[in-house]
């Protein structure tokens, strides 16, 4: 039984502010740390159907992906969740971060030597120059370089 | 000092973004600071105080210029203007970081108050940045900012205060954007040592937002910037009543006193959180014993000091001497007048007083019943000073009033506790008791306007209706206004049925 | 009759909090894990 109650003028000088503002709506990056690659910008796209996806926070979501799409993530989305997810699902891929070449390593067979300091040996490695797997034979994976 | 400051911005921005900066940007600042203190910038915190206001207005007019070049794509002008802020807080942080020694709190804590903005202009975008990354980059693992994290948060706290919508309406979508930043939230709500502090503070906010937004609400005025910040408000309150509902169940009573009446969603919203400890028993449960619940005798907390609310004082001094006394009887024929503010409809009480009284009279009855170590019933409630009050006031108060009267009741029908428990015992006993159909009937609105909305729905209304269509003690069904429409009648049977 | 809550774009039946991956009170869609900012170590900033 109130009913309405007329707008005092800084009621009505609040809402000509707040409609001037709505036009200038925070966007989505500008609450983000900047992103060197891919930031979080809404860009106009058919309607496709925004349903959720599958809970893209949990853990196994990640060890489900390739290891080519966990690279993308890992160099690609750095400083993010989802880096810090990739890097935990290549580690459960048997890939190894070498911290001074910035790279996942993983052992194409046993290591021909294993020592306190290092292990050498024949291994695969992602090249994110060439993007692509490669083959090392006779690398010495330093162990003060492993992450 | 201008030109000095804008030669040294322009040089930070530089280094800040050279690649040997290193991560935390340490390297360029351990030389900047030595040119800073070359040109006797930090010889006073006047001057640094300054110093920090002139970059601000740098910074902010460098946004306004690259937002209003034409044709400019918004990725593009965002580039430029964070490359500048993102350079700009990060100076701020290791100033504050490096400001006096680590133990003297005090210092830092000042900088950090000096270095705000003090005045919003209208673009939100370079102030929202700056709070924003200066909130995330001070609550970074980082043992000197650790150790004042509290004084950080009141700070925010006072600032996004002092801006808040109904001072700065123009910065009123990126204020609601910090405050539910998932970092601002974890902050305040989640990680803090002291909750209690930040929680007290969290809430203050979310009444600033209320208080903004209530004439408009009020008015059912929703014109599309207003529909806009009140969806924002339900998915944040959302956020709150799954994450975080002890602070709605702490904070209910400061909350409801602001939240036009009608507004009825977002106070079942608020009054439907429960403590994630509590199990509640499905209130659709036949024969329902809720006395015997666990729960129900135990007073739910209540942060708000809602006695301290009743002023003038001397009104709460006659309140209580009837409390105790049952007399004068007078008091109870002037009790309507001292709630009255005026007589414009729509605007006739002072609903805070109104709320407050409700909510201390019965609080005084449930210890009074409680110390005889009985609870809430039918019998323990009647023929006490408390009922005196309420009956009075359920009699002598004209529609407007009751209608008020009757929510500051029903907004304490929540989950199991002793409020819920008494007042929903007294609402039923009104209605048994009541003189005239006209206060069943508007017992009945209130609860059936607080129904009939989307869900959610407190547990405690719930219960209370299920009781009042089903008890025969009430005759609900023999009464005319439930038969007043045929739209009435179908809705009163469909709630009734989705009731049972 | 308000708004139907579900439709907000918060799965108010998760277990997980959500805060920790709200996008935006204008936003429909939680946050995805490259919209988080993480504390990663130091070695994974290649860039």
């Amino acid at each position: 039984p109130l009913g309405p109650v007329p707008l005092t003028p800084e009621h009505e000088f609040q809402l000509a502010m707040l409609e001037r503002a709505s036009r200038r709506m925070p966007m989505l990056n500008d609450s983000e740390k900047f992103r060197e690659y891919l930031p979080n910008n809404s860009c106009p796209t058919k309607l496709y159907p925004q349903q959720l996806i599958p809970p893209l926070q949990a853990p196994d979501f990640f060890s489900k992906l390739e290891p080519e799409t966990l690279f993308f993530v890992f160099y690609f989305m750095e400083g993010t969740k989802a880096q810090y997810l990739a890097a935990k699902a290549l580690k459960l891929k048997s890939w190894r971060f070498h911290t001074k070449y910035l790279m996942w390593f993983q052992r194409h067979e046993e290591p021909r030597a294993i020592t306190e300091e290092f292990e050498q040996g024949t291994y695969i490695f992602f090249d994110y120059e060439r993007w692509g797997q490669r083959k090392k034979e006779n690398f010495k994976f330093e162990y003060k370089y492993l992450e | 000092l201008h030109e000095k400051t804008e030669y040294l911005l322009r040089e930070w921005v530089g280094l800040y973004h050279q690649p040997a900066a290193g991560r935390d940007s340490s390297k360029a600042f351990s030389s900047f600071v030595n040119h800073m203190s070359l040109h006797g910038i930090l010889k006073t915190d006047e001057l640094i105080t300054r110093f920090f206001r002139l970059c601000t207005e740098m910074c902010v007019d460098l946004c306004y210029r690259a937002l209003n070049e034409p044709n400019q794509s918004s990725t593009r002008v965002r580039f430029q203007c964070f490359h500048t802020l993102d350079a700009f807080v990060r100076l701020i942080v290791l100033l504050l970081k490096h400001s006096g020694d680590s133990t003297n709190t005090v210092t830092k804590v000042n900088l950090l108050n000096k270095a705000y903005i003090r005045h919003i202009e209208f673009h939100q975008l370079p102030y929202h940045r700056i709070f924003i990354m200066l909130f995330i980059e001070l609550n970074a693992p980082e043992v000197i900012f650790d150790a004042i994290n509290l004084q950080i948060l009141q700070a925010f706290s006072n600032i996004l205060h002092v801006l808040r919508p109904s001072k700065a309406p123009g910065f009123a979508f990126a204020w609601l954007e910090i405050i539910s930043h998932r970092v601002f939230i974890g902050r305040m709500l989640a990680v803090s040592e002291n909750q209690k502090q930040a929680w007290g503070m969290y809430a203050q906010l979310i009444v600033d937002l209320f208080n903004f937004l209530a004439p408009f609400l009020r008015n059912a005025d929703m014109p599309k910037p207003t529909q806009l910040l009140y969806k924002g408000t339900m998915r944040v309150l959302l956020v709150l009543l799954h994450d975080f509902p002890e602070l709605l169940c702490d904070y209910h009573y400061t909350f409801c006193d602001v939240i036009p009446s009608n507004c009825i969603q977002i106070r079942n919203l608020i009054l439907s959180a429960f403590p994630r400890s509590m199990r509640l028993p499905d209130p659709f449960t036949p024969n329902l014993k809720v006395e015997h619940l666990p729960d129900i005798n135990t007073p739910p907390r209540v942060m708000t000091n809602f006695a301290a609310l009743i002023q003038p004082v001397q009104l709460r001094k006659d309140l209580d001497s009837y409390l105790k006394t049952r007399s004068p009887v007078t008091f109870l024929s002037d009790l309507r007048s001292r709630l009255q503010l005026s007589n414009t409809p729509g605007m006739k009480y002072n609903i805070p007083l109104l709320n407050s009284v409700v909510l201390h009279v019965g609080s005084q009855a449930i210890a009074h019943i409680q110390s005889k170590c009985q609870t809430p019933s039918t019998s323990a409630i009647a023929h006490s000073s408390h009922m005196d009050i309420f009956q009075n006031l359920a009699v002598d108060l004209d529609t407007e009033g009751r209608y008020l009267f009757l929510n500051a009741m029903v907004n304490q029908l929540r989950y199991p506790n002793s409020h819920t428990h008494y007042f929903s015992c007294t609402l039923l006993y009104l209605f048994a008791e009541a003189n005239t159909e006209a206060i069943q009937e508007q017992i009945t609105r209130v609860l059936l306007e607080r129904l009939i909305v989307n869900r959610p729905h407190p547990w405690g209304l719930l219960v209370t209706f299920i009781e009042l269509i089903k008890s025969p003690l009430y005759k609900f069904w023999t009464h005319d206004f439930v038969h007043c429409a045929p739209e009435i009648e179908k809705l009163l049977e469909s709630v009734a049925r989705s009731c049972i | 009759p308000g708004i139907d809550l579900t439709t907000l774009g918060l799965n108010l039946n998760q277990s997980d909090t959500l805060y920790t991956s709200f996008q935006s009170p204008w936003s429909e869609l939680p946050c995805k894990p490259q919209d988080i900012d993480y504390h990663v170590p130091n070695e994974y900033l290649t860039n």
